[in-house]
């Protein structure tokens, strides 16, 4: 049984991608087949996968508005079981074409139908925003997973969040629940760390993660060289972190 | 002579709003007449100044959807120099109605003419993404500052902005000019944000600021309180980095 899993945050720079690329090695590691499915036009997860956005080929564009078989544009990543539906700069122009077609928030969804059941996850990272390309992405999911960054601008903006979530549950997509709230950026020598930390808890309880993400800058590092932090530093505080959130999410699901 | 200023990066969480902010206050606190203009939905720097986001009152969607007269928009705040066009969640909607208006591009530009005048500098904080509210932005600007992350995924997205602001500059505001590059969240000890500068300095040269904004986590607290660096914490790092920015700032405009 699929689970889909939006990561969405619309504030800008909370650990999307980061997690998205992450957590997904950390569970194809663990001999889970994972889908990555990038939706932003600045393309992070594709080029921190280490696809050129530059290269040939079709892009998540060319299936959403273009009718392409999504089996086609899918690619390798250097982990076996991790494949990447890659993304570039021709998904802006997607926003204003997409607004226009009819059923507009169910396209990527109606997309994924025919390849979803090859894998055991299907990780869509969100752009920073509550555009229609998000709502695609929630519209698609079966659950959506927060990453939020321990500082107060980035708890500013969950609870217009949580009313999208909300709409889109009671609209197109009644089934959607709430993965988690993930910590992310989380330094223990901060004061405000710790108190996001009991802020998000004391709002949010259990929908928080038990495993928060530590500001580590091997993280920040490996995006550069197209690697999943394992490939490029697997003893770090960051990859331990994000394995340890795979393992917490399987626990959720009954898989572990 | 007004000079209008679009901070702008699709990048998330690169310091856009804390720029905006801190730059504003830094020159109010140096008797110039600022206006802070938030042009995104997630209303950070309304919230940064001390404005409620959920008040009464009007709010810049108002004036660019529903022809409000902007000058019964604008908020004072704690600064006798700076006044505020504040934003919400209402500007949510916006995108979808701009996306369907005549001249789309161009409504902040006219919301902003008859008040224009009265400040010195107006300093339009834009939300992460290369839509129609950043658009507007650069349509309204005189010149774009963009705030880089001296991280490695930051970088990734300055090719499509500076194509964004070319072809801005060949259709709808030929005055358009690059303002500078500005790096924030600089960390001196770790490897990686040396290497960004070299990296930003070697291809954008004379456009990068001498002055760097340094990670310090005053400038994240100061956000929760409503209020801008120089009243939370006037002596700490991310004050004086700012106070030198507003001071090149001027050098380069032959105001200092
Ligand atoms: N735990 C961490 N420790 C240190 N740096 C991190 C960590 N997680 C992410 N980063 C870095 O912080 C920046 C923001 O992260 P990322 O790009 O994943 O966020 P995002 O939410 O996807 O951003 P956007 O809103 O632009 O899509 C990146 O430069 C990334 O490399
Ligand atoms: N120099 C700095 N040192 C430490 N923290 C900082 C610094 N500048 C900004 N921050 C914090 O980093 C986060 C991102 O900054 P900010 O919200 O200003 O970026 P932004 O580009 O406006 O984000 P968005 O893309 O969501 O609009 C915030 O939590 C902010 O408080
Ligand atoms: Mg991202
Ligand atoms: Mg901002």
């Amino acid at each position: 049984m699929t689970r889909t899993i939006a990561i969405a945050n619309q504030k800008g720079g909370v650990g999307k991608t980061t997690t998205a690329i992450n957590l997904a090695a950390s569970l194809a590691l663990a001999e889970w087949r994972v889908l990555v499915v990038d939706l932003d036009p600045q393309g992070n997860a594709t080029s921190g996968l280490g696809i050129d956005k530059n290269g040939n080929g079709l892009f998540v564009y060319d299936v959403l508005a273009g009718g392409a078989d999504p089996l086609s544009a899918l690619r390798r990543t250097e982990l076996e079981n991790l494949h990447l539906l890659p993304a570039n700069r021709s998904l802006v122009g997607a926003t204003v074409e997409l607004l226009e077609a009819r059923d507009r928030e169910r396209l990527l969804g109606r997309a994924l139908k025919p390849i979803r059941d090859n894998y055991d996850f299907v990780l869509i990272d969100c752009p920073p925003s509550l555009g229609i390309l998000t709502l695609n992405g929630l519209v698609a999911a079966d659950t959506v997973l927060i990453p939020v960054q321990a500082e107060y601008l980035a708890l500013e903006g969950l609870t217009d969040l949580m009313e999208t979530i909300r709409r889109v549950r009671e609209g197109s997509n009644p089934g959607l629940v709430l993965e988690g709230i993930l910590l992310t950026m989380y330094d223990e020598r901060l004061i405000l760390s710790s108190q996001i930390r009991a802020d998000v808890c004391s709002h949010l309880g259990s929908w928080v993660f038990d495993t928060f993400i530590p500001r580590n800058v091997r993280l920040a590092e490996c995006a550069s060289f197209g690697q999943p932090i394992h490939s490029y530093d697997a003893r770090c505080k960051g990859a331990a972190s994000y394995q340890s959130l795979a393992r917490e999410l399987l626990g959720r699901c009954n898989l572990g």
